[in-house]
């Protein structure tokens, strides 16, 4: 069964003796239900990773990196974890973040929608999805109303969308959602 | 026409054996 897109996964180690991007591998690409499972079911669950560590989903042809011509403009809807959340959660909101992604669950505006990343930090995993506008704000909004309810957050739970442009230069405290 | 696939049917294939 085709899938709308093809896709490669990523995987990063942190490994501070190299570059940034020397530490990033592509691990496969797929473009049909099948393969993704095969993939899915034959890597390390996001839980088992060691702190540094990233998965990205990428659309063929997007590198998982702000400086990517589709990704430059964009941002990121994102989901930041607490610690115990690893143990409980992560793993399952990984899944349906890529089962969003890949099944196109964004209708017209999943064409704007670049990958998923999700980073494994000690002080707090994060989960993303990257779209290419963020001037977009017609389909910004749509993809996080969207991706929310596919994640089963609680309405109350707030979740914000950063501009990387905004990532790329300013510090954590100044970041504005 | 586009490709678009809920949850439930991505699941289906979850564990079904490959084809060979």
């Amino acid at each position: 069964h085709r899938l709308q897109s093809r896709w490669a996964l990523w995987f990063f180690k942190n490994d501070r003796s190299r570059a940034w991007q020397d530490n990033l591998h592509l691990v496969t690409k797929f473009d049909t239900v099948e393969d993704f499972w095969a993939v899915y079911n034959h890597t390390q669950l996001p839980s088992k990773l060691s702190p540094g560590c990233d998965y990205s989903l990428f659309k063929d042809g997007i590198e998982p990196m702000w400086e990517d011509p589709r990704n430059k403009r964009g941002g990121r809807w994102l989901v930041s974890l607490s610690k115990q959340q690893r143990h409980m959660e992560l793993d399952h909101l990984w899944l349906e973040t890529l089962l969003c992604v890949i099944g196109e669950s964004f209708g017209e505006y999943s064409r704007e929608v670049c990958g998923a990343v999700i980073n494994i930090r000690t002080k707090g995993d994060k989960i993303a999805v990257w779209t290419q506008e963020a001037e977009n704000r017609t389909g910004v909004i749509h993809i996080g109303h969207v991706y929310k309810e596919c994640l089963g957050l609680p309405p109350k739970m707030i979740i914000g969308y950063q501009a990387h442009a905004d990532t790329a230069t300013k510090s954590n405290t100044l970041l504005k959602n | 026409g586009k490709k678009q696939y809920d949850r439930e049917f991505l699941l289906d294939f979850q564990f079904m054996p490959a084809c060979i």
